[in-house]
This record gives structure tokens, C-alpha cells and sequence, in this order.
């Protein structure tokens, strides 16, 4: 129903908007819909402003800029309304160092509300992490899961 | 709701069978290339009653069986379950009463599927439906799979939209 | 040949005058997301005479001219300049006598373009051309843009065939 | 026209073939044209067997696997008919550290060939580089190269 969907957008608008700032460390982002006088068929735009860039629409940032605003908007629709639990595969893939960092700081403390289970190669990550599973093939073709050490991963 | 444990037995690159303990908190899932990561991924959304073989990329169901290795045959049938714990609220009815849940998929080569849950033979439909009435079900945005992230920017306002209604 | 060095001006995020020196051997570009490197790739695609601004990430030309941030003013024009260097076989006509080759491009806010080599206004095809002979141009698989590693599985059998073409 | 397509699929074809057992440290791969009776119409298909796997369609490999296909494909085509340079943007992105170095090591061969620019995040790639070059923003919004030391990158 139109109520419906528009509660929802603006409480993840809400939310986006509080968490965009957080994982850039500054600057500005919300989301549009592309048809405000119809919002049963609207799709949404997302515009944002990097800090120290100018205000545009997500489209023209960087491969890793909108890697970050794609997990922005999708940790705030977690906050509007967590699942019990969320799986996310080398979501970090094309983010720096710094931004990994970034992004983990805000992962733990969202998944105080939900269990989050991670699939990455990125050694930060793996630091975050509570429990740490290690995937192998030592029979070619044939998975098994082993303990893992990070200080020997040889991942 | 908890994720106890998730157990794999002939489901895709795992021949043998396999076990994930979950003991609370943020798991990372790591190793090599081509190891079976996402595997894991599939495996997880299928026991969730995924029913498009799209979505556990492949082009069929019967893609999801083991295909064998040089040291183990083709499987015969693909088995996992997912262990949950309930917390506060406890489990919907018919569980209301229960700790724990057990819930199975099989599928056999052929075609033929069965499904459980605490060991009594269900419907896929009652799979689904717990599901939903939990809140977990296979919500877009529980299941980032590899690649996605990009896909949200790039497919444009009707997508995203998708995405947040699902939140609705 | 061999690129020597590449100067930008007034191109995308390049709002202050950068130099890149090569000397020989491979060269890696670093830093954070955002920070200008995708967009030096553009700038060599476009100084060898790109002329879709979707294959520079746009949705018109003007959108390569720098636009503007704190502390700089945008740009009212966007130069890149290409120094090159043949050493086995020299230059095609009309530039066989030259030791280097400096390929310029200049786009003006409102339309304009200049095109220049070695200083003499020329037109865009004679850039094109320079480098349709020179084996080097903008074939697919001299760039490989970001993402684009992806789609070449992804993009299936009809774009893969082109990207073969561009071989023969 | 038909013969010039058709030598160069068979170059690019036996150099696939050499050089995809490089990467994956064997296995085999090799490019089929989906309809052999009409060549200048076909499309290319991409079949590929990872040490210890079956053979398959490279649509049915792993996110890495699938990029260090496509990246054995990119340096056969290459390899037969070289460019005077060749520039990669973050083409390392899903493979694992193992693998990056494999890609690495077949670089710095065919780098004899051509001029080569890679764009990456990741530090072995750095290390293999002849010259390293630092992108920053230090006035926001406006981008400089700065030289860079690996020891202390903050990347
Ligand atoms: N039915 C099957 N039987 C046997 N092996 C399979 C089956 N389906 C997929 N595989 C194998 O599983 C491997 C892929 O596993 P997966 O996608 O989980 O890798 P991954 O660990 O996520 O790797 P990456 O880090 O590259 O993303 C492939 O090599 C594929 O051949
Ligand atoms: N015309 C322009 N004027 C000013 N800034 C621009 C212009 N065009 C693009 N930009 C800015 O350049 C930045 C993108 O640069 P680029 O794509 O080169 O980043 P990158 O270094 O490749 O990052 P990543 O590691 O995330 O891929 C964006 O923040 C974008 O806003
Ligand atoms: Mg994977
Ligand atoms: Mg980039």
C-alpha cells in the first residue's frame, strides 16, 4: 500500500542519511523518488556528496565510493528494520584499507541486533570477526571446513 | 532467532559431510579461491526455501548435487540442515514449545524432494512460512551475495526500489 | 612506442595541473577510493580520441571538464597532453623524422575542441588515425576498465567474440 | 572477413590454452564458437576445468576463478597480438592473495611486450611495479600525484 511503502522510505531515508555521513566521515547523501506524484511505480534515486565534493547523483562517483554508498544505504535499511540474521559475501571487495575500516566499525555494532556472517579475503575483516571459519578443497574439489589461525592463514 | 548450526551433505562442493558450529556474534568465512564460500551462501538460502535456481546460480535444481571428484562419486541426494535457537519471543506455532528447531531440505537426483522439520516430514510451504512469520525468510537485503553491491547502483531506481520495499 | 608522459588540466578531478612522468617498465597507480585514479584512465582513453562519454563514464562531454570545489573555481577548459616515444620503428607519415610525439586535447566549456600534434592544430581523425596505425587506439583490450574483468564472463558469448575481433 | 576471424580465434584459442594452466597451476580451458558453421555470427564460450574440478561452463566457477579466467583470456589475446600498452584498472579485485600473485608473476613476462599500467589496491601488485604512483586528494575534490613509499603507504 502507498502508506506502507512510504513509512518505509522515509524511515530508511531517515536512516541513510545518518549512516552515509558516518562511513565517509563527513558529506552528505539522500535518497529521491524519481516520480514524487506517484510513489506505487517511483524508483529511487540516490544522490550524495562525498565530503569536500560536490552534491551527485551516486552514478558518478568512484567504483569504491559507490561500493561504500550501496553498504550506507543497505546498514540503514538493516536499522529501520533488522532480519535476525544477514549474510554478507566480499561485500568489501572494492573499498581501501581505510574504508574496510570504516565499514567493520559500523558492522559491529549493528550486529549487537542481528547474526552477521561474513564471507571476505580482506585480513581486517577477519579481525572483526567472533568466530572465524575456514573453507579448503585439501581433496580437489571436495570442501571442508577447517580451524583457522590468522596469524598462519595462509589466505 | 540463531543460527545454531549449519550442516552439508552432498549440497554443491561438498561431498562430504560438513559441519558450522555458530557460537554467537560476527563469523567470517575465509580461504582460497573456488574453496566453496559462497557455496555456503546457497546452501543457506535453499534450507531458507529458495525455489529459483537462478538465485543459487545455476540453470537447474539438479545442479545443486555434488557432481563428484576424483576421489568421491557423483552424490545421489543433497541434504542440509539449520539448526535455530529463539531467545526471547520463541518459535510460532505449531513450535511454540520448542528450544530448538531443526529444519531440513533433501533432494534427491531425479527430482524428488523432502522436507523437515524437527524430523517431522513438512510441506515446502510450512518451510516458507515459518520463515516469514520470523521475519527471516530470504529478505533482499539478509542475502548480499557476491556482486550485489555493485548490481544496487547500477540497476538503476526500479531495482533499488525493490530492495526497500522489502522493508516495508 | 612508448608513452613518456601525461599532463592534465581542467580534466575530471584534475582541477590543478598534474603531470605523470613514466620511465620505462610497469607502472602502478595507489591511493583511496575517489582520490583520481579510474580518472587518469579516462584521461588516456580520451586523449588517444574517445569520443563516446559513456566509455568515459559520462553522459556528455562536458561532464570531463573539472567542476569546481572549495577552494578551486570549475574549469572553463580541460587539456590532457600525451608525450610519446618510437624507438624501433619511428613514427607513421608525416612524423618519421620525429623523435617524440606530443598528442594534445582540449575540450572548451561550450563545445569547442582543439586537437594537436607536436603543436600543429590537426583534426580529431589524424589522432585517430596516428594510433589506428600505431596498433594502438583504443582497442577493448588495451583498457581494462574497472568492473569490466567481470562482464567479460558475464556479458556472454556475443561480447566476448567482439573482444577477440579487436585481434584479428 | 571470414579466414581473418578465424586465425585469429585459433591464435587466441592455443594461447588460451597455455596460459590459463599457468594461472590455475593446471587444469585446462579452451574457447569453443557456439555455432562452428556460421563464424562470423558465432559467439565465443568459455569452458574451463580448475585442477581437480570437472570441466564446466566458466559461468558455473567461483567470483575468483571466474575473474582469473577472464584475465587468462585478456593476456592470450595479448599475448598474440600485442598492444604498445596496456592499461588494467583494479583487475585484481576477487582474486585471493595466492592468485594475485600467480596473475603477477605472468605480468611481469608479458610486460617485456608492452607498456603496462596497472590501477590496484593490493600491496603485492605494488611491490612488483617498476614505478609506483600516488593519487590523493589533499584539497578536497581536486586530485595530485604524489610519490609514494611503500613502507609507510597508508593505502
Ligand atoms: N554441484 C557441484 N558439484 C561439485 N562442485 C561444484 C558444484 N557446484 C559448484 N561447484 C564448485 O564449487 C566451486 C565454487 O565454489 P564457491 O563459489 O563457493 O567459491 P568461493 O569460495 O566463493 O570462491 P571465491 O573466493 O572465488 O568467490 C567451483 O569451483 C565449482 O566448480
Ligand atoms: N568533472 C569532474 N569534476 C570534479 N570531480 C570529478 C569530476 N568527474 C569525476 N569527479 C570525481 O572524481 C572522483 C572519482 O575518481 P575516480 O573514479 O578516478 O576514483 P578512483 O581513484 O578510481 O577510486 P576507486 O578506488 O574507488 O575506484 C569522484 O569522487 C568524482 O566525484
Ligand atoms: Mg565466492
Ligand atoms: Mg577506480
Amino acid at each position: 500500500t502507498k502508506a506502507r511503502f512510504m513509512e518505509a522510505f522515509e524511515g530508511v531515508n531517515k536512516k541513510f542519511q545518518e549512516v552515509f555521513p558516518r562511513l565517509f566521515k563527513g558529506g552528505k547523501a539522500f535518497l529521491l523518488l524519481d516520480n514524487p506524484d506517484d510513489p506505487l511505480e517511483a524508483g529511487i534515486e540516490m544522490v550524495a556528496q562525498p565530503p569536500g565534493k560536490r552534491l551527485q547523483n551516486i552514478n558518478l562517483l568512484s567504483g569504491g565510493e559507490k561500493s561504500l554508498a550501496a553498504l550506507a544505504l543497505l546498514m540503514a535499511i538493516f536499522q529501520y528494520k533488522p532480519s535476525p540474521f544477514c549474510v554478507l559475501d566480499e561485500v568489501d571487495a572494492a573499498l581501501d584499507d581505510i574504508n574496510v575500516m570504516r565499514f567493520n566499525e559500523l558492522l559491529k555494532e549493528i550486529s549487537a541486533l542481528s547474526q552477521f556472517i561474513v564471507i571476505t579475503h580482506n585480513r581486517q575483516t577477519m579481525e572483526i570477526a567472533e568466530q572465524l571459519y575456514g573453507v579448503t578443497m585439501q581433496s580437489p574439489g571436495v570442501s571442508q571446513i577447517v580451524s583457522v589461525n590468522l596469524n598462519s592463514a595462509p589466505i | 532467532m540463531q543460527m545454531k548450526s549449519l550442516k552439508l551433505h552432498g549440497f554443491k562442493s561438498f561431498g562430504k559431510e560438513t559441519d558450522l558450529v555458530f557460537s554467537g556474534g560476527t563469523s567470517a568465512i575465509v580461504g582460497p579461491n573456488g574453496c566453496g564460500k559462497s557455496n555456503i551462501v546457497d546452501a543457506l538460502r535453499w534450507v531458507l526455501g529458495e525455489q529459483s535456481p537462478k538465485r543459487l546460480r545455476g540453470k537447474n535444481m539438479e545442479e545443486i548435487l555434488f557432481g563428484g571428484s576424483e576421489h568421491f562419486p557423483a552424490a545421489g541426494m543433497a541434504r542440509v540442515a539449520l539448526t535455530l535457537s529463539q531467545e526471547d519471543k520463541g518459535f510460532p506455532p505449531p513450535y511454540s514449545e520448542c528450544e530448538e528447531l531443526c529444519v531440513e531440505r533433501i533432494f534427491y537426483r531425479g527430482g524428488e524432494s523432502e522436507y523437515r522439520i524437527n524430523r517431522m516430514p513438512v510441506r515446502l510451504k510450512d518451510i516458507v512460512d515459518l520463515f516469514t512469520d520470523t521475519g527471516t525468510g530470504t529478505r533482499a537485503y539478509s542475502f548480499i551475495e557476491q556482486g550485489y553491491i555493485g548490481e544496487i547502483i547500477s540497476a538503476g531506481p526500479e531495482r533499488r526500489r525493490n530492495f526497500v520495499e522489502e522493508a516495508a
